[in-house]
């Protein structure tokens, strides 16, 4: 379960606020992943007390509420990596970031396909640079693209590009996980879909042998 | 029953928090860093096993303007149905109280009507609307919260209520469960000249594949 409580002591209208705080959720917890069980209870709670003296935010697009709102996504940002990182029995964090998609919307999609991927994620536990799970997972997000446009890098490491595997350094991408899973830090994944404006991240991690044993041991 | 506050962040450390770049600095503290709030965390007996804290409360001096997202989850958890129907009737919010041990979901009636009674008894502590406190509750799915030691530990509660960074510390504590690490951060920065702070705390780990709304 995610559980969440936001304070700021801006001064902000409710209305916009209550815009606001849904933007920075879909754009942070709302792209996380651990094992694809969406919580019974999962709640972000935002307070704004407004006692900072600032003036009164109201309108979404002015210069002061676009600072506002990129401020609020980066703290709820980085609590959601936290807890993806975190992830029960993960050894790493794994950031997928698309870009060339229609829309931001389609790019997270695409992204939290990719980062939900059993078969990707236990690739990664296990070392494997396995773009073929990656390319796959990115195909069944339910986003039309170009599979011959698509490109896959794996930390600097190019694996796919144009739709086609390309013949990369296995083992050095193999240490490449290796390293981020033996310093529990940070598998980053970039997938290309096409020329689009649209960019998403999403966050997930590794799936071990230590999930099923915490979770055959947590009852109901 | 109890533990104090400054004990709290000993049972599990704090998490590394990867913040974006950006035109914010990263300040000490969490939920308490903005000016007008306070938080305290403590062990209230609801947790089967150990005794790390596992009552939190947030509030803030005066109406703050509260958003929630919730659960898109159709079975959702008595302190969902209860939340997003105070903040259908209310635009601000004074307190948010937090337990972790049980999840409060897949209970009925009986859940539901757990909620209002730690609501009320609340309001009734702080001296605010009952339409004021928000809840929240993690744990074991298809158990009532453990009510009497909640009730029971709620003057303690207030009473360890902090602006300080332990304050924070120790209700980040409070709210996890299997976290292996606390999440709390806050950031500084300015707008239109006026220095703003913005604190948060979140907890999980496993059953996370959030879709709020």
């Amino acid at each position: 379960t995610l559980l969440g409580v936001i304070t700021t002591d801006a001064l902000v209208d409710a209305d916009a606020w209550r815009k606001m705080v849904q933007i920075a959720v879909n754009r942070s917890f709302n792209q996380i992943t651990v094992d694809g069980d969406t919580s019974t209870n999962d709640t972000i709670v935002a307070l704004a007390s407004g006692l900072s003296g600032s003036n009164k935010i109201s309108a979404l697009h002015s210069p002061e509420a676009k600072q506002l709102q990129a401020c609020l996504d980066a703290v709820m940002q980085g609590l959601a990596k936290s807890i993806a990182w975190d992830g029960e029995g993960a050894t790493c964090l794994i950031e997928v970031s698309v870009t060339g998609a229609s829309s931001e919307a389609e790019a997270a999609k695409i992204a939290r396909s990719v980062a939900s991927s059993s078969l990707t994620k236990a690739a990664i536990y296990g070392r494997d640079p396995n773009w073929g799970r990656i390319a796959c997972a990115a195909g069944y997000a339910g986003i039309p693209f170009d599979s011959n446009a698509l490109r896959i890098a794996l930390g600097d490491i190019l694996l796919m590009d144009g739709g086609q595997p390309l013949s990369f350094d296995r083992s050095a991408a193999s240490n490449y996980l290796k390293e981020a899973g033996d310093a529990h830090g940070t598998v980053k994944i970039q997938i290309s879909i096409g020329d689009g404006p649209g960019t998403g991240v999403a966050w997930g991690c590794d799936l071990s042998y230590d999930y099923v044993k915490i979770n055959a041991e947590y009852t109901t | 029953m109890s533990s104090v506050a400054n004990e709290a962040a000993t049972f599990i450390p704090a998490a590394p928090i990867f913040l974006p770049q950006g035109p914010w600095k990263q300040i000490a503290g969490g939920v308490t860093a903005a000016e007008g709030f306070k938080a305290a965390g403590m062990y209230g007996g609801l947790r089967a096993l150990g005794q790390k804290p596992d009552l939190a409360l947030v509030t803030c001096d005066v109406d703050a303007v509260a958003a929630g997202t919730f659960t898109k989850n159709v079975v959702a958890a008595a302190p969902v149905l209860y939340c997003k129907s105070v903040l259908e009737k209310s635009k601000t919010a004074r307190a948010v109280l937090i337990n972790a041990g049980q999840a409060n979901a897949a209970t009925g009636d009986a859940g539901y009507q757990d909620v209002i009674d730690c609501s009320n008894a609340l309001s009734k502590l702080l001296q605010v609307s009952p339409d004021e406190i928000l809840i929240e509750s993690t744990g074991v799915i298809g158990q009532r919260i453990k009510k009497e030691p909640l009730l029971n530990s709620l003057p303690k509660l207030i009473s360890l209520l902090s602006t300080s960074v332990e304050g924070a510390d120790a209700a980040s504590v409070a709210i996890t469960t299997t976290d292996l690490v606390s999440k709390s951060v806050a950031v500084e920065f300015e707008v239109g000249g006026t220095r703003i702070r913005i604190g948060g705390m979140a907890k999980g780990s496993g059953m996370i594949h959030p879709n709020m709304g």
